[in-house]
């Protein structure tokens, strides 16, 4: 049981499921219907199997155009190998993050990846700032600059335990603790019900799942 | 709610380009 593997010619990037399932929460089945999106995903303007930064803006906003700072931070997190485009294994690696069952502590340290934009270590003010001024910018609500001082500066004084000046990891994780709605975005449930909604992974499933 | 009780990262994780569930969208 779940030790038949054929060597059907897969797309570049292609990356076994058994491999995927053992370094994720999902199961070989999970996996593969992971794969079915993933197909449906890379092949949506450029059909080479990889998602491009134009087709993950596609899947977000039915919209290849429209840039976001925050899609583009999350396409590059995903882009593990840092080669401009997402393969099968770094989305399914990623989308791991996302599982309701993964710690709270990884949700944790990828939400913290994502807003420190330059890569610093650290979350800055600045950086803060500019998080909420290209949100504001997407949105419909409009502050002004002297609000969203006031806003940065207070949720950074409450952030900033050692107050100086700049959120680290081990404070970001203090005050995610006490916040928890912070990472809600950092769980999809629907990743619990992955087969459900690409059952045509079970025509193309080359393992059986034992679990 | 007045806008300067808002927490800053809550209001960023509201954000169109974090919601990944999009992705699942038929």
């Amino acid at each position: 049981m779940g030790c038949y593997h054929s060597k059907k010619a897969k797309s570049p990037g292609y990356e076994d499921p058994s491999i995927l399932s053992a370094e994720t929460p999902f199961t070989v089945n999970e996996v593969e219907a992971l794969h079915e999106l993933f197909k449906k995903l890379s092949s949506s303007i450029i059909d080479d199997g990889f998602i491009h930064k134009e087709e993950f803006q596609l899947a977000l906003f039915r919209n290849r155009n429209k840039r976001n700072l925050f899609a583009d931070r999350v396409f590059d997190l995903f882009d593990l190998k840092r080669n401009g485009v997402i393969e099968f294994g770094e989305f399914v690696r990623s989308l791991g993050v996302f599982h309701p069952n993964t710690p709270t502590e990884d949700k944790i340290t990828f939400a913290f990846k994502l807003y420190d934009l330059r890569q610093t270590g650290y979350i800055e003010r600045e950086e803060l700032k500019d998080m909420v001024v290209a949100l504001l910018q997407e949105s419909d609500l409009v502050l002004s600059d002297e609000v969203i001082e006031i806003i940065v500066h207070k949720t950074f004084s409450e952030a900033d335990a050692k107050g100086d000046g700049r959120i680290d990891q081990e404070e970001w994780k203090e005050f995610v603790l006490k916040n928890p709605s912070l990472i809600k975005n950092m769980t999809l449930p629907y990743l619990k019900d992955i087969t459900v909604a690409f059952p045509s992974f079970v025509l193309n499933s080359e393992v059986e799942d034992s679990e | 709610m007045a806008p300067v009780t808002m927490n800053a990262f809550e209001l960023i994780s509201t954000s169109q380009g974090l919601n990944l569930s999009s992705l699942f969208e038929k």
